[in-house]
C-alpha cells in the first residue's frame, strides 16, 4: 500500500480544495495548502503526485481535476456500505458523524445486544439485534462492519460478523482480531493523536 | 516535530512490549514487533532509535528500558490534566476511554451548555456549566481541552478557552479555529482513518 501518511493527509487536502471550488477558483497552489495545514510544500507536492495530477509552476493544481483524481484514488466516488456493531457513545458519535456520508460510507444499520437499545434509533440509524445480522448484512449487501463494543465480546462479534460473510471490519477496541486471510483489519485508536499532542506539549514546554 | 507517523505508531509498540514484560520476557526483537503488527523490520527499528535505545544482534531491545525510553519520549511519564467540553456522544466515549488515563490524560472535568448535562456525570466525570471554565481551569491546574462541541460554536467556545489560560487543544470539530501563536491546537479526524481503511478496500477489490 502506497504511504500511509500520505493517504491520512489527503482528506485535510480535500477539505481546502473544496473550499477554493467553492470560491469560484480554478486553480489552487501547492503552497496555499502547506500554509494553511502548517505543513511543507514539498510535502504537499510529493503528497498530491500520488494521484497524478501534476501542478504547473506559477498557476498551480486544476482544482476541479484534483478533487475528482483525489476522490478516485481514495475510492470515494464509490459508496461504502456499512454496519455498526455496538451502538453505544461512540458508535453513536460515528453514526451521526457527517463527514462518512459525504465522503461515501453510508452506515445503514447497526447492532447491539441490549435489548433497550434494540428497535431504537442511533442518529436515524435503526438498532437491531445481533441475531439479524446475517440477514441484514445479506439485504443490505454490506461490505464493512464498524466495531464499537466492549473489548471483551470483539473477538465473538467478529465470529459473527465473518460467518454474515463482512470483507473488512474498522476495530476501535484494544483487541488484536483473529481473522482469515483477505479479511481487511483496520484498528484505529486515539492514542495515535494523542501521543502527537502529547510530544508537541512536551516540546513547548522545554 | 520529529516523524508524526513514527510518533503515531509509538502506542502500539508499547502495547506490545508492554505485554512481553507481562509474560515476564527480557528482551524482545524488532521483527516480533514488526510481525504482530505487519509492518517491515526495517520501519520498527527506525522508529525505535527515535527512543535512544537501541537492540542487539539475536538478542533484541531491553524491553523495561525500551517501554521507559518510549513513555519518556511521548511525555506520557507526566499526568496531562484535561477538560472535556461538549458531554455528548463522542464527548463522553473519550471520557470512557481507560487507554487515556493509562497513558497519563486525566479529564477531571466536563461543561456543556445543555442545562439537563449539567450536574450529571459522564463515565464518571463531572458537568459543568461553560461559566465554570475559568474557575476549574484554574483550581484544578488544567493544560489541555478537548473540543467535541459541535463544529458551529467551536470558535467562540475557544475563546472562552483561551481567556481560561488554555495553552493546548485537541480540536475534533471541523473547523479551523483561529488561535494567537504558541497556543498548540491538534486536529483530529477519523476520517484519515477511513481513507487509509477504503484504500485497502479498493486494492483488495482490483
Ligand atoms: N479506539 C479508540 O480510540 C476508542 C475511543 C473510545 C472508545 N473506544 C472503544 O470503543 C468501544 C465502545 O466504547 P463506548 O464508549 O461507545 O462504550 P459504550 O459502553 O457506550 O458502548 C458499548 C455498546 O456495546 C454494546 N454491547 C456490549 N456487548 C455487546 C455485544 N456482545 N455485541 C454487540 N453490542 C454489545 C453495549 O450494549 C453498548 O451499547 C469500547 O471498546 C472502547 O474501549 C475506542
Ligand atoms: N473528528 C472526528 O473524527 C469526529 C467524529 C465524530 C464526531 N465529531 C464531531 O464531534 C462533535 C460532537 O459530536 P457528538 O456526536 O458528540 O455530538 P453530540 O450532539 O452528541 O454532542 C455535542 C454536545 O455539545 C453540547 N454543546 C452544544 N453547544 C455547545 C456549546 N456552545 N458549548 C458547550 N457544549 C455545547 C451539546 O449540548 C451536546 O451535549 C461534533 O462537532 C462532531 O462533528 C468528530
Amino acid at each position: 500500500i502506497s504511504s500511509v501518511p500520505t493517504i491520512r493527509r489527503l482528506p485535510s487536502y480535500l477539505h481546502i480544495i473544496e473550499a477554493a471550488q467553492k470560491e469560484g477558483k480554478d486553480f489552487i497552489s501547492g503552497t496555499v495548502i502547506a500554509e494553511e495545514l502548517e505543513l511543507e510544500p514539498i510535502q504537499v507536492r510529493k503528497d498530491l503526485a500520488i494521484t497524478g495530477i501534476s501542478g504547473k509552476p506559477r498557476i498551480g493544481f486544476p482544482v476541479a481535476e484534483l478533487l475528482d483524481a483525489i476522490t478516485k484514488f481514495l475510492d470515494w466516488h464509490h459508496t461504502h456500505r456499512a454496519i455498526l456493531v455496538g451502538a453505544g457513545n461512540l458508535g453513536t458519535a460515528l453514526a451521526g458523524y457527517a463527514e462518512f456520508n459525504r465522503h461515501g460510507m453510508s452506515i445503514l444499520a447497526a447492532f447491539d445486544s441490549d435489548s433497550r437499545k434494540q428497535g431504537t434509533r442511533i442518529n436515524g440509524v435503526e438498532v437491531f439485534p445481533l441475531e439479524k445480522i446475517g440477514e441484514k448484512v445479506k439485504e443490505l449487501e454490506i461490505e464493512l462492519a464498524v466495531l464499537t463494543v466492549p473489548s471483551p465480546y470483539a473477538q465473538e462479534t467478529t465470529e459473527v460478523l465473518l460467518a454474515a460473510g463482512i470483507k473488512a471490519i474498522w476495530n476501535f477496541t484494544n483487541i488484536k482480531l483473529k481473522v482469515p486471510k483477505g479479511i481487511i483489519v483496520q484498528k484505529e485508536d486515539l492514542s495515535s493523536g494523542y501521543a502527537v499532542l502529547s510530544v508537541k506539549i512536551a516540546r513547548n514546554r522545554n
